[in-house]
């Protein structure tokens, strides 16, 4: 199973749950992979161990999927690994619209390369460029984590008409499951209960599980553990921890 | 003057600091003008009156720069001006590099037309594509807002490298001067405080100012009102104003 973890919104939590899903299904015997596709490479910083980094990345991988293999590495989280990024890969949508005549299949194609992971994570960069995309095409499910501010939800509708286009344009059969995640929940703000609540009459597709605001998920990222290794009973591990049940069970 | 506000990582405050920096900049009598260059078009957005949307944005002007002032409106805060974007913009950078001899310089050159603001104040998407490059181009002042986490760091790096190709390059004479703004700081956590420590001793040139997490400032940008229009008092209005003071006197 291959999910994309995307919204053009920065700073949502995208790698956050990239990392920390990534490491709650490894947790549950699932062998996993997390693949970054973004050039500023935060999830490779992440999960990266004191060996040393591959020269081959996800840039070249897009370019020549015979490479895919090289780029992937054992992660500081049991049972995870990651698939290097650099910060070549923005020069990467140039580079395949130039050489490429099917620009927007090239991670599928790469990922094919991948074999023996029963999850496959794709942390996509902020935007809606042709690495975005590419996941998009790859994935089996669509994973979008919206903090309740507002504006990640406008997030959503350029995904979704972004989905029609690739549809009607036959890039891809049909639509991947999209399902909303709601990070950074604080039941004590307004907006945040305004905004899950608003979510449920318009009937999007949402997880159950929301994770909560926790500095505990932001101290694990600057100090590059997973909130298993950080704090494993903090409300950031619990939520993960549900999430990954709650994925498994779809 | 034209202050680009700029990092990859998302998420980290730039169309918050644009907003609220632009109206008390305007409190203090500076005639300022916002320009969007996100495609997710949140400063657009928070800004727009009843009035109608112009059907001209910034990617029609970054294409043909005699349509700069047809992109610009009067904004939902006093004495600010916005130049609208839209989603269209995300194709512009592919359109500028098929149709012009120098697409780092559409930006710089549009801008020529918008005379008679005295502080410009650049919103940009996430990433270092080419409408940022476009942005550092432009611009007199960086503005890198980083929240206290550690990646939000990575990316001043990026900017840094990519300011050093732009001058190797000729493509600008000197570098502009860039300023880091911490943005989200909470004195309780200590990641935080390390983090302005470390960006002291390794001589970062930091504005004085610290933007402080304030809940007022995310519920300002949910009711698309600026601090000032939604909360006077609060330590968000309080923080943007003494930037705003601090950013006149340099
Ligand atoms: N549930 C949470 N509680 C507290 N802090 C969080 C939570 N989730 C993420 N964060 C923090 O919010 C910031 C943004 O998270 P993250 O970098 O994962 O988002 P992103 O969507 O991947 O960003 P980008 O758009 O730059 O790729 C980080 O500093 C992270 O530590
Ligand atoms: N000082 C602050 N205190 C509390 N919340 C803040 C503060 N500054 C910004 N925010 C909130 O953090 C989120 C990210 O801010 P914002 O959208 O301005 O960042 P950005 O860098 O422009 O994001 P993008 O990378 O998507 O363009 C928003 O929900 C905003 O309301
Ligand atoms: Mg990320
Ligand atoms: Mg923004």
């Amino acid at each position: 199973m291959i999910y994309a973890i995307l919204n053009m919104k920065g700073g949502v939590g995208k790698t956050t749950t990239a990392v920390n899903l990534g490491a709650a299904l490894a947790k549950l015997g699932d062998k996993t992979l997390i693949v970054d596709l973004d050039p500023q490479a935060n999830a490779t910083a992440w999960l990266s161990t004191e060996e040393e980094a591959p020269a081959i990345t996800m840039a070249d991988a897009l370019l020549d999927r015979k490479k895919m293999t090289s780029a992937i590495r054992k992660s500081t989280a049991k049972g995870v690994d990651i698939a290097h990024s650099s910060r070549k890969i923005a020069g990467v949508a140039d580079d395949l619209r130039a050489s490429s005549p099917t620009p927007a299949y090239a991670l599928r194609n790469a990922l094919k390369q991948a074999s023996g992971y029963e999850r496959i994570l794709l942390d996509c960069p902020p935007g809606l460029g042709l690495l975005s995309i590419n996941a998009l095409i790859a994935a089996d499910v669509i994973i979008v984590p919206i903090d309740s501010q507002t504006m990640a939800l406008a997030g959503v509708a350029q995904i979704q008409e972004t989905i029609e286009e690739l549809v009607d344009g036959e890039i891809i059969s049909g639509p991947p499951k999209t399902t909303l995640l709601v990070t950074m929940f604080d039941s004590r703000i307004s907006l945040d209960r305004a905004v899950r609540d608003h979510l449920k009459e318009e009937g999007f597709n949402c997880f159950k599980s929301v994770i909560r605001t926790n500095t505990k998920l932001a101290e694990a990222f600057g100090l590059r553990q997973s909130i298993f290794q950080y704090s494993p009973t903090s409300t950031g591990a619990n939520d993960y921890s549900a999430l990954a049940k709650e994925l498994r069970k779809k």
